[in-house]
Protein backbone atom coordinates (compact mmCIF):
# COMPACT_ATOMS: atom_id res chain seq x y z
CA UNK A 1 0.00 0.00 0.00
CA UNK A 2 1.32 3.78 -0.64
CA UNK A 3 3.09 4.95 2.45
CA UNK A 4 1.48 7.40 4.95
CA UNK A 5 1.93 10.74 3.52
CA UNK A 6 3.62 11.55 6.44
CA UNK A 7 5.78 9.70 8.37
CA UNK A 8 5.11 8.64 11.97
CA UNK A 9 6.81 10.04 14.92
CA UNK A 10 7.99 7.34 16.07
CA UNK A 11 9.77 6.43 12.68
CA UNK A 12 11.81 9.37 12.84
CA UNK A 13 12.90 8.14 16.13
CA UNK A 14 13.84 5.04 14.90
CA UNK A 15 15.43 6.78 11.49
CA UNK A 16 17.34 8.88 13.91
CA UNK A 17 18.55 6.01 16.07
CA UNK A 18 19.49 3.35 13.04
CA UNK A 19 21.27 6.59 11.74
CA UNK A 20 23.40 7.11 15.08
CA UNK A 21 23.87 3.60 15.27
CA UNK A 22 24.77 2.24 11.83
CA UNK A 23 26.03 5.79 9.84
CA UNK A 24 27.80 8.10 12.96
CA UNK A 25 25.29 10.24 12.98
CA UNK A 26 25.86 12.61 15.66
CA UNK A 27 23.37 12.99 18.35
CA UNK A 28 23.68 16.41 19.23
CA UNK A 29 19.79 16.66 20.45
CA UNK A 30 19.00 19.61 18.01
CA UNK A 31 15.39 19.26 16.82
CA UNK A 32 15.57 22.21 14.65
CA UNK A 33 18.67 21.12 13.41
CA UNK A 34 17.01 17.74 12.22
CA UNK A 35 14.24 19.49 10.23
CA UNK A 36 16.58 21.57 7.82
CA UNK A 37 16.80 20.67 4.14
CA UNK A 38 20.53 19.95 4.46
CA UNK A 39 20.67 18.43 7.72
CA UNK A 40 23.15 15.51 8.68
CA UNK A 41 20.16 13.13 8.80
CA UNK A 42 19.29 13.90 5.05
CA UNK A 43 23.02 13.33 4.23
CA UNK A 44 23.14 9.77 6.60
CA UNK A 45 19.66 9.08 5.08
CA UNK A 46 21.41 8.90 1.33
CA UNK A 47 24.60 7.20 2.48
CA UNK A 48 22.02 4.28 4.05
CA UNK A 49 20.50 4.67 0.67
CA UNK A 50 22.93 4.10 -1.40
CA UNK A 51 24.38 1.17 0.70
CA UNK A 52 21.34 -1.09 0.61
CA UNK A 53 20.69 0.10 -3.62
CA UNK A 54 17.66 2.11 -2.64
CA UNK A 55 16.48 4.97 -4.41
CA UNK A 56 18.31 7.84 -3.17
CA UNK A 57 15.74 10.23 -2.32
CA UNK A 58 17.35 11.54 1.22
CA UNK A 59 14.06 10.83 2.77
CA UNK A 60 12.56 7.64 4.99
CA UNK A 61 10.12 6.54 2.24
CA UNK A 62 8.53 3.25 2.81
CA UNK A 63 11.07 1.25 1.04
CA UNK A 64 14.32 2.81 3.45
CA UNK A 65 12.29 2.30 6.44
CA UNK A 66 11.68 -1.27 5.58
CA UNK A 67 15.13 -1.82 5.34
CA UNK A 68 15.26 -0.64 8.88
CA UNK A 69 13.24 -2.56 10.42
CA UNK A 70 14.83 -5.57 9.41
CA UNK A 71 16.93 -7.50 12.22
CA UNK A 72 20.82 -7.07 11.45
CA UNK A 73 24.22 -7.06 12.58
CA UNK A 74 25.51 -4.35 15.11
CA UNK A 75 28.61 -3.71 13.68
CA UNK A 76 28.29 0.13 11.76
CA UNK A 77 27.92 0.58 8.03
CA UNK A 78 30.40 2.65 7.65
CA UNK A 79 33.63 3.15 9.31
CA UNK A 80 33.52 4.71 13.11
CA UNK B 1 33.05 -6.32 0.29
CA UNK B 2 34.72 -4.14 2.15
CA UNK B 3 37.74 -4.19 4.14
CA UNK B 4 37.68 -2.64 7.99
CA UNK B 5 39.04 0.78 8.28
CA UNK B 6 42.77 0.63 8.85
CA UNK B 7 42.88 -3.03 7.59
CA UNK B 8 43.59 -4.60 10.70
CA UNK B 9 44.27 -8.42 10.39
CA UNK B 10 45.53 -11.26 12.67
CA UNK B 11 49.24 -11.40 12.18
CA UNK B 12 48.99 -15.71 12.93
CA UNK B 13 47.12 -18.10 11.19
CA UNK B 14 46.71 -20.52 14.32
CA UNK B 15 43.79 -18.36 15.74
CA UNK B 16 42.09 -19.87 19.20
CA UNK B 17 38.21 -19.33 20.57
CA UNK B 18 36.88 -19.37 23.41
CA UNK B 19 32.80 -19.73 24.03
CA UNK B 20 32.51 -18.16 27.86
CA UNK B 21 28.45 -18.61 28.41
CA UNK B 22 25.75 -20.28 26.90
CA UNK B 23 22.30 -19.57 25.79
CA UNK B 24 19.62 -21.51 27.20
CA UNK B 25 17.70 -21.43 24.14
CA UNK B 26 19.84 -24.30 22.89
CA UNK B 27 21.80 -27.36 24.24
CA UNK B 28 25.74 -26.67 24.82
CA UNK B 29 26.16 -29.54 21.53
CA UNK B 30 24.12 -27.37 19.11
CA UNK B 31 25.79 -24.19 19.71
CA UNK B 32 29.29 -25.48 19.77
CA UNK B 33 28.67 -27.57 16.08
CA UNK B 34 26.75 -23.78 15.17
CA UNK B 35 30.35 -21.96 16.13
CA UNK B 36 32.30 -24.85 14.76
CA UNK B 37 30.68 -24.54 11.28
CA UNK B 38 30.81 -21.55 11.34
CA UNK B 39 34.84 -20.80 11.88
CA UNK B 40 34.83 -23.97 9.21
CA UNK B 41 33.57 -21.55 6.49
CA UNK B 42 36.16 -18.83 6.42
CA UNK B 43 39.39 -21.78 7.24
CA UNK B 44 37.70 -23.72 4.24
CA UNK B 45 38.96 -20.92 2.00
CA UNK B 46 41.72 -19.19 4.09
CA UNK B 47 45.18 -20.71 5.32
CA UNK B 48 43.53 -19.71 8.90
CA UNK B 49 43.08 -22.74 12.00
CA UNK B 50 41.09 -22.16 14.45
CA UNK B 51 41.18 -24.55 18.04
CA UNK B 52 38.54 -24.28 20.80
CA UNK B 53 39.93 -23.29 24.41
CA UNK B 54 37.75 -23.76 27.46
CA UNK B 55 39.67 -21.49 29.51
CA UNK B 56 41.84 -18.30 29.77
CA UNK B 57 41.74 -15.67 27.54
CA UNK B 58 41.15 -16.89 23.74
CA UNK B 59 41.93 -14.62 20.92
CA UNK B 60 38.27 -14.41 19.62
CA UNK B 61 35.80 -14.48 23.22
CA UNK B 62 32.69 -15.45 22.16
CA UNK B 63 29.56 -14.85 24.30
CA UNK B 64 26.19 -14.04 25.17
CA UNK B 65 24.98 -10.57 26.43
CA UNK B 66 21.76 -8.22 27.03
CA UNK B 67 21.66 -4.89 27.17
CA UNK B 68 24.58 -2.53 27.89
CA UNK B 69 27.22 -5.15 28.85
CA UNK B 70 29.95 -2.70 29.51
CA UNK B 71 31.12 -2.48 26.01
CA UNK B 72 31.06 0.49 23.74
CA UNK B 73 27.59 -0.59 22.05
CA UNK B 74 24.59 -1.84 24.59
CA UNK B 75 22.00 -4.32 23.05
CA UNK B 76 18.09 -2.99 23.09
CA UNK B 77 16.33 -5.98 23.60
CA UNK B 78 14.33 -8.78 21.17
CA UNK B 79 15.09 -7.69 17.38
CA UNK B 80 16.72 -4.91 15.89
CA UNK B 81 20.36 -5.45 16.46
CA UNK B 82 21.03 -9.13 16.85
CA UNK B 83 24.88 -9.32 17.21
CA UNK B 84 28.41 -7.57 16.95
CA UNK B 85 31.80 -8.75 17.04
CA UNK B 86 35.23 -6.60 17.43
CA UNK B 87 38.11 -6.14 14.52
CA UNK B 88 41.15 -8.46 14.63
CA UNK B 89 43.17 -7.26 17.59
CA UNK B 90 44.41 -7.29 21.45
CA UNK B 91 41.69 -7.88 24.43
CA UNK B 92 38.10 -7.34 23.14
CA UNK B 93 39.84 -7.25 19.19
CA UNK B 94 38.31 -9.74 17.17
CA UNK B 95 35.33 -10.74 20.50
CA UNK B 96 32.21 -12.01 19.62
CA UNK B 97 28.73 -10.84 21.57
CA UNK B 98 25.28 -12.18 21.04
CA UNK B 99 22.27 -10.21 22.26
CA UNK B 100 20.61 -13.49 24.93
CA UNK B 101 17.22 -11.33 24.34
CA UNK B 102 17.03 -13.19 20.74
CA UNK B 103 15.73 -16.56 20.96
CA UNK B 104 18.96 -18.14 19.22
CA UNK B 105 17.96 -21.46 17.18
CA UNK B 106 19.61 -24.75 15.05
CA UNK B 107 16.72 -24.31 12.13
CA UNK B 108 14.75 -21.90 10.20
CA UNK B 109 13.16 -20.33 13.21
CA UNK B 110 14.63 -16.44 13.95
CA UNK B 111 17.12 -16.42 14.66
CA UNK B 112 20.09 -18.92 13.48
CA UNK B 113 23.23 -18.63 15.55
CA UNK B 114 25.08 -20.58 13.01
CA UNK B 115 23.88 -18.14 9.74
CA UNK B 116 24.76 -15.00 12.46
CA UNK B 117 27.99 -16.49 13.92
CA UNK B 118 29.37 -16.98 9.95
CA UNK B 119 28.88 -12.90 9.80
CA UNK B 120 29.96 -12.07 13.10
CA UNK B 121 33.41 -14.43 12.57
CA UNK B 122 33.61 -12.18 9.39
CA UNK B 123 34.06 -9.01 11.20
CA UNK B 124 36.39 -10.42 13.75
CA UNK B 125 38.62 -11.39 11.29
CA UNK B 126 38.75 -8.53 9.37
CA UNK B 127 35.83 -7.71 7.20
CA UNK B 128 33.36 -4.82 7.50
CA UNK B 129 29.78 -5.08 5.47
CA UNK B 130 29.49 -5.69 1.81
CA UNK B 131 27.16 -4.08 -0.10
CA UNK B 132 26.38 -7.40 -1.87
CA UNK B 133 22.89 -9.04 -0.87
CA UNK B 134 24.39 -12.54 -1.73
CA UNK B 135 27.24 -12.00 0.65
CA UNK B 136 27.08 -13.23 4.22
CA UNK B 137 28.71 -9.88 5.61
CA UNK B 138 25.70 -7.91 4.67
CA UNK B 139 24.17 -6.22 7.19
CA UNK B 140 20.77 -7.30 7.76
CA UNK B 141 19.48 -10.68 8.63
CA UNK B 142 18.30 -13.52 6.09
CA UNK B 143 18.32 -17.20 6.22
CA UNK B 144 16.99 -19.76 4.04
CA UNK B 145 18.06 -23.13 5.68
CA UNK B 146 22.04 -22.91 3.82
CA UNK B 147 24.93 -20.95 4.96
CA UNK B 148 27.75 -20.81 2.49
CA UNK B 149 29.92 -17.87 1.75
CA UNK B 150 29.66 -16.05 -1.89
CA UNK B 151 32.29 -14.99 -3.95
CA UNK B 152 32.03 -11.23 -2.38
CA UNK B 153 32.87 -12.62 0.66
CA UNK B 154 35.71 -15.43 -0.43
CA UNK B 155 37.48 -12.22 -2.20
CA UNK B 156 37.47 -10.12 0.82
CA UNK B 157 38.81 -12.53 3.13
CA UNK B 158 41.20 -13.97 0.75
CA UNK B 159 42.35 -10.24 0.17
CA UNK B 160 43.59 -10.24 3.51
CA UNK B 161 44.90 -13.83 4.13
CA UNK B 162 45.19 -15.48 0.86
CA UNK B 163 43.75 -18.70 -0.30
CA UNK B 164 43.55 -21.88 1.33
CA UNK B 165 46.23 -23.69 1.06
CA UNK B 166 44.07 -26.77 0.07
CA UNK B 167 43.71 -26.16 -3.77
CA UNK B 168 39.84 -27.94 -3.24
CA UNK B 169 38.01 -24.58 -2.56
CA UNK B 170 34.45 -24.63 -2.43
CA UNK B 171 32.02 -22.77 -5.68
CA UNK B 172 31.31 -20.23 -3.96
CA UNK B 173 27.91 -18.50 -5.71
CA UNK B 174 28.20 -15.25 -7.28
CA UNK B 175 25.26 -12.63 -7.09
CA UNK B 176 23.64 -11.22 -10.45
CA UNK B 177 24.62 -7.82 -11.37
CA UNK B 178 21.92 -6.18 -13.16
CA UNK B 179 23.94 -4.65 -15.82
CA UNK B 180 26.44 -7.51 -16.11
CA UNK B 181 26.33 -7.44 -20.15
CA UNK B 182 27.01 -11.33 -19.61
CA UNK B 183 23.93 -12.15 -17.92
CA UNK B 184 21.49 -14.71 -18.10
CA UNK B 185 18.78 -16.02 -17.40
CA UNK B 186 17.17 -19.45 -15.86
CA UNK B 187 13.52 -18.11 -16.13
CA UNK B 188 11.46 -15.31 -16.72
CA UNK B 189 7.49 -14.62 -16.38
CA UNK B 190 4.88 -11.95 -15.88
CA UNK B 191 3.30 -11.89 -12.34
CA UNK B 192 0.45 -9.62 -11.76
CA UNK B 193 1.54 -6.98 -14.37
CA UNK B 194 5.42 -6.81 -13.40
CA UNK B 195 7.99 -8.93 -15.12
CA UNK B 196 10.44 -11.06 -12.45
CA UNK B 197 13.43 -12.60 -14.25
CA UNK B 198 15.06 -15.93 -11.74
CA UNK B 199 18.92 -16.52 -12.32
CA UNK B 200 20.17 -18.96 -9.83
CA UNK B 201 19.03 -18.38 -6.04
CA UNK B 202 17.91 -14.71 -6.92
CA UNK B 203 14.83 -12.58 -8.86
CA UNK B 204 15.43 -9.64 -10.50
CA UNK B 205 12.03 -7.60 -10.62
CA UNK B 206 11.25 -4.31 -12.54
CA UNK B 207 8.34 -2.43 -11.91
CA UNK B 208 7.54 0.66 -13.84
CA UNK B 209 7.06 3.07 -10.59
CA UNK B 210 10.54 2.22 -9.33
CA UNK B 211 13.42 2.83 -11.37
CA UNK B 212 16.20 0.95 -9.51
CA UNK B 213 16.16 -3.11 -10.38
CA UNK B 214 14.93 -4.84 -7.61
CA UNK B 215 17.58 -7.90 -6.57
CA UNK B 216 17.04 -10.10 -3.53
CA UNK B 217 16.44 -14.23 -2.63
CA UNK B 218 13.49 -16.29 -4.35
CA UNK B 219 13.00 -17.35 -1.32
CA UNK B 220 11.86 -14.20 0.01
CA UNK B 221 8.92 -14.71 -1.33
CA UNK B 222 8.85 -18.77 -1.95
CA UNK B 223 10.47 -20.34 0.94
CA UNK B 224 9.85 -23.64 -0.74
CA UNK B 225 11.22 -23.21 -4.00
CA UNK B 226 14.37 -24.84 -5.51
CA UNK B 227 17.41 -22.43 -6.68
CA UNK B 228 17.80 -22.32 -10.24
CA UNK B 229 14.62 -22.71 -11.44
CA UNK B 230 14.11 -23.78 -15.48
CA UNK B 231 10.99 -22.15 -16.33
CA UNK B 232 8.09 -20.32 -15.41
CA UNK B 233 4.69 -18.87 -16.23
CA UNK B 234 2.31 -16.60 -15.40
CA UNK B 235 -1.83 -18.49 -15.43
CA UNK B 236 -3.39 -15.14 -15.37
CA UNK B 237 -6.85 -15.97 -14.86
CA UNK B 238 -6.32 -18.49 -12.10
CA UNK B 239 -3.35 -15.81 -10.85
CA UNK B 240 -1.16 -18.36 -10.39
CA UNK B 241 2.54 -18.91 -11.00
CA UNK B 242 4.20 -21.83 -12.00
CA UNK B 243 7.66 -23.15 -11.93
CA UNK B 244 9.39 -25.75 -12.84
CA UNK B 245 12.63 -27.29 -12.42
CA UNK B 246 13.25 -30.86 -13.56
CA UNK B 247 10.28 -32.96 -14.07
CA UNK B 248 8.56 -30.81 -11.21
CA UNK B 249 6.53 -28.07 -11.01
CA UNK B 250 5.39 -25.87 -7.79
CA UNK B 251 2.36 -23.08 -7.81
CA UNK B 252 2.01 -20.37 -5.91
CA UNK B 253 -0.79 -17.59 -5.99
CA UNK B 254 1.15 -14.10 -5.15
CA UNK B 255 3.32 -15.57 -2.18
CA UNK B 256 1.25 -18.41 -1.01
CA UNK B 257 2.25 -21.85 -2.25
CA UNK B 258 -0.52 -23.58 -3.22
CA UNK B 259 -0.86 -27.19 -1.43
CA UNK B 260 -0.42 -30.55 -3.16
CA UNK B 261 2.94 -29.35 -4.88
CA UNK B 262 5.23 -30.42 -6.30
CA UNK B 263 3.75 -32.57 -9.19
CA UNK B 264 4.90 -34.03 -11.70
CA UNK B 265 5.03 -32.54 -15.32
CA UNK B 266 3.86 -36.51 -16.82
CA UNK B 267 0.68 -36.91 -14.70
CA UNK B 268 -0.41 -33.11 -15.10
CA UNK B 269 0.62 -31.90 -18.83
CA UNK B 270 1.12 -35.53 -20.65
CA UNK B 271 4.81 -34.69 -21.63
CA UNK B 272 6.38 -38.62 -22.35
CA UNK B 273 9.14 -39.74 -19.66
CA UNK B 274 11.31 -38.42 -22.89
CA UNK B 275 11.03 -35.34 -21.35
CA UNK B 276 13.20 -34.53 -18.44
CA UNK B 277 13.10 -31.04 -17.99
CA UNK B 278 11.43 -28.22 -19.16
CA UNK B 279 13.70 -25.03 -20.95
CA UNK B 280 10.77 -22.53 -20.98
CA UNK B 281 7.47 -21.60 -20.71
CA UNK B 282 4.41 -19.08 -21.68
CA UNK B 283 1.21 -18.68 -21.42
CA UNK B 284 -1.41 -16.72 -24.02
CA UNK B 285 -4.13 -15.08 -21.54
CA UNK B 286 -6.40 -14.80 -24.71
CA UNK B 287 -6.72 -18.31 -25.78
CA UNK B 288 -5.59 -19.90 -22.98
CA UNK B 289 -2.52 -21.78 -25.05
CA UNK B 290 0.71 -22.55 -23.07
CA UNK B 291 3.96 -23.23 -24.60
CA UNK B 292 6.73 -25.43 -23.23
CA UNK B 293 9.87 -25.19 -24.89
CA UNK B 294 12.31 -28.52 -24.56
CA UNK B 295 15.60 -28.80 -26.22
CA UNK B 296 14.52 -27.71 -30.13
CA UNK B 297 11.30 -28.73 -29.91
CA UNK B 298 8.40 -26.87 -28.69
CA UNK B 299 4.81 -28.43 -27.11
CA UNK B 300 1.42 -26.88 -27.15
CA UNK B 301 -0.79 -27.23 -23.93
CA UNK B 302 -4.62 -26.39 -23.28
CA UNK B 303 -5.39 -24.57 -20.32
CA UNK B 304 -9.00 -24.71 -20.43
CA UNK B 305 -9.28 -28.64 -21.96
CA UNK B 306 -5.97 -29.85 -19.36
CA UNK B 307 -4.67 -31.53 -22.28
CA UNK B 308 -1.87 -31.49 -24.79
CA UNK B 309 -2.80 -30.20 -28.39
CA UNK B 310 -2.57 -32.65 -31.18
CA UNK B 311 0.37 -32.67 -33.46
CA UNK B 312 3.10 -31.69 -30.70
CA UNK B 313 5.72 -31.65 -30.31
CA UNK B 314 6.73 -28.94 -33.12
CA UNK B 315 10.42 -27.66 -34.33
CA UNK B 316 10.98 -24.31 -32.82
CA UNK B 317 12.73 -23.24 -35.36
CA UNK B 318 10.08 -24.07 -37.75
CA UNK B 319 7.22 -21.70 -35.99
CA UNK B 320 9.42 -19.22 -34.49
CA UNK B 321 12.02 -18.17 -37.21
CA UNK B 322 14.89 -16.51 -36.44
CA UNK B 323 15.06 -17.43 -32.60
CA UNK B 324 17.21 -20.31 -33.01
CA UNK B 325 16.67 -24.23 -31.67
CA UNK B 326 16.85 -23.59 -27.75
CA UNK B 327 15.25 -21.25 -25.57
CA UNK B 328 16.23 -20.43 -22.01
CA UNK B 329 13.43 -18.32 -20.94
CA UNK B 330 10.16 -16.33 -22.29
CA UNK B 331 7.47 -14.26 -21.77
CA UNK B 332 4.94 -12.42 -23.35
CA UNK B 333 3.88 -8.76 -22.83
CA UNK B 334 1.86 -6.46 -24.91
CA UNK B 335 1.29 -9.07 -27.59
CA UNK B 336 5.04 -9.79 -28.40
CA UNK B 337 6.57 -13.06 -26.96
CA UNK B 338 10.65 -12.26 -25.57
CA UNK B 339 12.55 -15.27 -26.11
CA UNK B 340 16.00 -15.20 -24.05
CA UNK B 341 18.91 -17.47 -25.17
CA UNK B 342 22.10 -16.53 -23.47
CA UNK B 343 22.99 -13.28 -23.59
CA UNK B 344 20.46 -12.33 -26.35
CA UNK B 345 16.72 -10.92 -26.46
CA UNK B 346 14.32 -11.52 -29.65
CA UNK B 347 11.04 -9.86 -29.46
CA UNK B 348 8.99 -12.02 -31.66
CA UNK B 349 5.68 -10.91 -33.10
CA UNK B 350 3.07 -14.09 -32.92
CA UNK B 351 1.20 -12.59 -35.92
CA UNK B 352 3.77 -11.79 -38.63
CA UNK B 353 5.87 -14.95 -37.24
CA UNK B 354 8.61 -12.45 -37.34
CA UNK B 355 11.63 -11.31 -35.06
CA UNK B 356 11.28 -7.33 -34.65
CA UNK B 357 14.01 -6.54 -32.79
CA UNK B 358 17.24 -8.40 -31.42
CA UNK B 359 17.95 -7.49 -27.87
CA UNK B 360 20.61 -7.93 -24.97
CA UNK B 361 19.11 -10.14 -22.46
CA UNK B 362 19.10 -7.16 -19.85
CA UNK B 363 17.60 -4.78 -22.04
CA UNK B 364 14.71 -4.16 -19.44
CA UNK B 365 16.88 -2.95 -16.80
CA UNK B 366 18.02 0.16 -18.42
CA UNK B 367 21.57 0.14 -17.70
Amino acid sequence: FPAPSKTQDQDVEMVQKYLENYYTLKNDGNQIERKRKNSPVVEKLKQMQEFFGLKITGKPDAETLNVMKQPRCGVPDVAQ
Amino acid sequence: FVLTEGHPQWEKTHLTYRIENYTPDMSHADVDSAIEKAFQLWSNVTPLKFTKVFEGQADIMISFQSGDHHDNSPFEGPGGNLAHAFQPGPGIGGDVHFDEDERWTNDLRNYNLYRVAAHELGHSLGLSHSTDIGALMYPTYFFNGDVQLSQDDVNGIQAIYGPSPDSTQPIAPVTPQACDSKLTFDAITTIRGEVMFFKDKFYMRINFFYPEVELNFISVFWPRLPNTLEAAYELAYRDEIRFFKGNKYWAAQGQNMLRGYPKDIYTSFGFPKTVKNIDAAVSEEDTGKTYFFVADKYWRYDEYKRTMDKGYPKMIAHDFPGIGNKVDAVFKKDGFFYFFHGTRQYKFDPKTKRVLTLLKANSWFKC
